[in-house]
């Protein structure tokens, strides 16, 4: 009785009209930790699907929540069951020592309790991702889960969150909408970044004529994310590893990136430690030699004479055809026409890209310089904040602004949303 | 075995002995609107509390334009249709107000996005 009494409390509303998904409080965080463990439970297994595609389709859609919030999920095989956070199973009618009997085929499909546990009526007909009829266990177990990280019901079209099963479309992925509901329970993605970049594709319309595309890309660690700038958020199913996406550089922490783009050049390159890597972005992958057989990777000092190692960062301007190098509280300016640092150089990055509010300014040791083609600015990274330098245009809007003036820092994640990482256990 | 034709079973037909009993009358229509919290009490009991008269029509109506069907307090075809739907066994505990009209929602528009 105290158990059904217990599960009831967990669903109903609490007597007064007071409840955590009551709209005077709001819905509430369920875990105060960062990595949730969840099973499914041996004994409960459903009859339809073979277990490793059971386990499978509970892993992504772990994974998917994973992908918008600061949470991470691994699967727990093997420690004690009172120790997992999340347990999953399947069973029909009374089921499972629960008090809410299943009804069989129709109606009710599932389950949560906020304790942590997920029940599915193995009476319904789930099915696995691919298949277009029945009912997606996927999506099922994405709504489930949201109820155990504390999510309620919505009636709002397109939230993950609906009551009722909607059969999806072909593409069923979180909305902006159900990520920032999740995000006002456990907070935004934050984290620095190894380097930020904006890759440019060339490709040939139907006509025949060159189009030039760009995509933007965050580094960290050993995982990378491409971001839709567009849609703002990253790729479906992002961050990937960099082994696989980056064929020949380095796996992981990557100092930095700079494309050389002008007439007669178009080289990029990847930066770790000493060395250097130039990338063939025709074949997808990095050079293993220079025109003249010489191998990659290359030493630094050698390629970019005059620059010290290892960097902070790096960031190619046009106009002026030469890459800021940043170490510590120096930037460098290296012309690559002439292939040496300007005589003037190095100086102070707080003296060449001066702050516009006093103090707000990042100093020393950036992430990242990014120059953005979507903002058409450039950003500079540490931590979880950007700094803005002041362009061409936002000078034509206001002439006091000082040259290459940095603007007031703020927060990444409120620019560029649901840069998220997963568990490493789920990047394969 | 319970019944299939196709490869992939996706045809695979329910035992009647398994299936979810429909609701077509009052009675499951009153237990299934106490059960996901379509009535207005803030408190409902445990055991069977029959919604009755206004408060059963009340309960509709809100069910109702949730789901966007004509309001009409009745348990018309629509309603017990929708009533029958799959769903999430959680019940429904952030209700529109009674005075809303519920209107489509706009495509969320993310800060700053520009088309």
């Amino acid at each position: 009785r105290a158990r059904q009494k217990r599960f009831l409390q967990m669903l109903l509303p609490k007597p007064g009209g007071q409840h955590e998904g009551s709209s005077d409080i709001g819905p509430s965080r369920a875990f105060s930790k960062k990595t949730l463990t969840w099973r499914l439970v041996g004994d409960a297994y459903s009859s339809q699907l073979s277990v490793e595609e059971q386990r499978y389709i509970f892993r992504l859609a772990f994974r998917m929540w994973s992908e918008v919030t600061p949470l991470d999920f691994r699967e727990d095989l093997k420690g004690p069951g009172t120790r997992v956070d999340i347990k999953l199973g399947f069973g029909r009618g009374r089921h499972l020592g629960c008090p809410r009997v299943f009804d069989g085929s129709g109606q009710e499909f599932a389950h949560a309790w906020r304790l942590g546990e997920i029940h599915f009526d193995d009476d319904e007909h789930f099915t696995p991702v691919s298949s277009d009829t029945g009912i997606s266990l996927l999506k099922v177990a994405v709504h489930e889960i949201g109820h155990v990280l504390g999510l309620p019901h919505t009636y709002r079209a397109g939230s993950i969150m609906q009551p009722n099963y909607i059969p999806q479309e072909p593409a069923f992925e979180l909305d902006w909408s159900d990520r920032k509901a999740i995000q006002r329970l456990y907070g935004s993605c934050e984290g620095s970044f190894d380097t930020v970049f904006d890759w440019i594709r060339k490709e040939r319309n139907q006509y025949g004529e060159v189009r030039v595309r760009f995509n933007t890309y965050f580094f960290r660690n050993s995982w990378y994310w491409l971001y839709e700038n567009r849609n703002n958020r990253t790729r479906y199913g992002d961050p990937l590893q960099i082994l696989t996406g980056w064929r020949g550089i380095p796996m992981q922490s990557i100092d930095a990136f700079v494309h050389v783009w002008s007439w007669g050049k178009d080289e990029r390159y990847f930066f770790k430690g000493n060395q250097y890597w130039r990338y063939d972005s025709e074949n997808d992958q990095a050079h293993t030699e220079d025109e003249q057989g010489r191998s990659y990777p290359k030493l630094i000092s050698e390629g970019f004479p005059g620059i010290p190692s290892p960097l902070d960062t790096a960031f190619y301007e046009r106009r002026q055809q030469l890459i800021y190098f940043f170490k510590e509280s120096l930037v460098f300016a290296f012309d690559v026409n002439q292939n040496q640092v300007l005589n003037s150089y190095p100086k102070k990055m707080s003296q060449v890209f001066p702050a516009i509010m006093p103090q707000n300014h990042p100093f020393r040791n950036i992430d990242s310089a990014y120059y953005s083609y979507a903002h058409s600015s450039v950003f500079f990274f540490k931590g979880n904040s950007y700094w803005k330098v002041v362009s061409d245009k936002d000078r034509q809007q206001n002439a006091r602004l000082p040259l290459n003036g940095l603007f007031p820092k703020r927060s990444i994640s409120e620019k560029w949303f649901d840069v998220c990482d997963v568990h490493p256990s789920t990047l394969n | 075995e319970r019944l299939f034709h196709s490869r992939d079973r996706s045809d695979l037909e329910p035992s009647p002995l398994s299936q979810a009993k429909p609701i077509a009358d009052l009675h499951a229509a009153q237990r299934f609107l106490l059960k996901y919290g379509w009535s207005e009490d803030p408190s409902p009991k445990e055991s069977a509390e029959v919604l009755v008269g206004s408060t059963l029509a009340q309960a509709v109506r809100r069910f109702q334009k949730a789901n966007r069907l004509p309001a009409s307090g009745e348990l018309d075809s629509p309603t017990l249709a929708a009533m029958n739907r799959p769903r999430c066994g959680i019940p429904d505990t952030r209700l529109p107000p009674q005075a809303a009209l519920p209107t489509p929602p706009a495509l969320p528009t993310p800060l700053g996005l520009r088309p």
